[in-house]
């Protein structure tokens, strides 16, 4: 459920 | 990218630019808590590593090492430059007390036990309470700076800017990350007295200085 934000954000 | 986000790395980088222009025109670091910006530099660093490994767009790249850059430039001003007068005694809050737990957390709650995203976490979770000392430290002295205060306004109001960036990503796009939702949440909640306090500024008597009550 702590689905990943791909790291494209600072 | 989007515009919530886009406006939260100009408000990021309109912070550190007052702080370093606030430290270089007047000479001095008084009012600034060198351990926040310690915390800050451990953030960045731990957070970009993936500077040179994964290239992700010019925009990203530049502004990591702007990032970079002005966290260890603001350092060297602090503890070298200007380290005359750095204000020790009110610049007191144990940061081994936001240290140790966020390392923890970090190695606990991640989404990948990987070096590099344990550290992506640990450097979400510590600039979550980064801010601290800084804010301990106004509190201490009663007071901050005009110039101070528009720092902190501006650094409260980039993560604030993130959270809308990550509610339009989520029914724009379906991606979320709880990690950074929460501990952006958590970070942009400790500036709330202090954002209550900017605003209102201007209908208080003493609007020259911001004062935090204890």
């Amino acid at each position: 459920f702590l689905k990943k934000l791909n790291k494209d954000e600072l | 990218m989007n515009v919530f986000r886009l406006a939260g790395d100009i408000s990021h980088l309109l912070a550190i630019i007052i702080l370093l222009l606030k430290i270089w025109t007047s000479r001095s670091c008084a009012g600034i808590s060198g351990k926040s910006q310690v915390m800050f530099a451990i953030t960045y660093t731990a957070r970009y590593l993936d500077l040179f490994t994964n290239f992700i767009s010019l925009y990203n790249s530049t502004m990591k090492i702007i990032f970079l850059g002005a966290a260890y430039a603001t350092l060297y001003l602090i503890y070298v430059r200007f380290k005359a007068t750095y204000d020790h005694n009110h610049d007191t809050f144990r940061v081994e007390f936001l240290l140790i737990p966020t390392v923890i957390l970090s190695v606990l709650i991640n989404h990948d036990f990987s070096p590099l995203e344990i550290l992506w976490t640990f450097s979400i979770y510590l600039e979550s309470v980064a801010i601290l000392p800084q804010l301990f430290m106004v509190s201490k002295t009663g007071e901050a700076e005009s110039i101070t205060s528009h720092y902190l306004f501006a650094l409260g109001s980039y993560r604030a800017l993130y959270i809308i960036n990550w509610v339009y990503r989520y029914y724009a796009e379906g991606f979320y990350d709880l990690i950074a939702i929460v501990a952006g949440v958590v970070q942009t909640v400790l500036y709330c007295d202090f954002f209550y306090l900017y605003i209102t500024k201007g209908s208080r008597a003493n609007a020259t200085e911001m004062s935090i009550e204890a």
